[in-house]
């Protein structure tokens, strides 16, 4: 979850 | 979402229409560095690999296939399309790209988040988006006669940028255990950047005249 919390943005 | 990522989305995505309404309605893009467009090409192709197995929200997906969409359609005008291509300053526009992705990839290579194929390439495209606008600024430098649509270009594309760094902190603030280094370093440096072009854009702005930068 931490990996893709990163990756929310664009 | 908090309304400095939406203003940095939406300067973006400005950005990237001002630049294909100077292509698709003047036919035009003198002054528009295609090394800079093929650079932004690639930092979204290797970012946006994940679009097919993370799934934020509707939006997240959208604007990733916009923004891939619009910056490989970019590098087709200027590279096919048959007046297009005859606008762009070839000779103008001579920075080895190499030499940025390569230090880039490295770079990836020794400091990211975690040693996977994806979490690499997703680092290498963040490190790759801080200088990807070093081609531009170095034709703008050299063209020196800026229209007013690659002035706006360059200028909401700084903008977007701006609001991304307030975006950071505000969720620095707001979200538990929202810390992110590397990107905000990059993203730090890429902002800086910019700081030289918007300089002499205000300057300009400021005494009414058109956008010239000093040689």
């Amino acid at each position: 979850l931490d990996a893709l919390l990163s990756h929310d943005e664009l | 979402m908090n309304i400095f990522r939406l203003a940095g989305d939406m300067t973006h995505l400005a950005s990237v229409l001002v630049l294909l309404l100077k292509i698709h309605t003047i036919k035009s893009c003198a002054g528009v560095s295609l090394k800079t467009q093929e650079l932004y090409a690639i930092v979204f192709a290797t970012r946006y690999l994940d679009i097919l197995t993370s799934f934020v929200s509707i939006y997240n997906t959208l604007m990733k296939l916009i923004f891939l969409g619009s910056s490989f359609s970019i590098v087709w005008y200027m590279k096919y399309h048959k007046t297009v291509r005859r606008t762009y300053d070839r000779d103008q526009d001579t920075f080895r790209h190499w030499f940025l992705m390569l230090p880039c990839l490295l770079l990836a290579l020794l400091i990211h988040e975690k040693f996977t194929f994806f979490e690499v390439l997703w680092t290498f495209s963040l490190y790759l988006e801080a200088v990807a606008i070093l081609p531009q600024l170095v034709l703008l430098q050299r063209t020196r006669n800026i229209d007013n649509l690659t002035g706006q270009y360059i200028f909401l594309l700084g903008g977007y940028r701006g609001f991304y760094i307030l975006n950071w902190i505000y969720r620095y603030f707001t979200e538990p255990h929202y810390v992110h280094w590397i990107t905000w370093i990059a993203g730090l440096v890429q902002t800086l950047l910019y700081a030289d072009f918007f300089y002499y854009y205000f300057l300009s702005w400021k005494n009414n005249k058109k956008l010239q930068l000093p040689a």
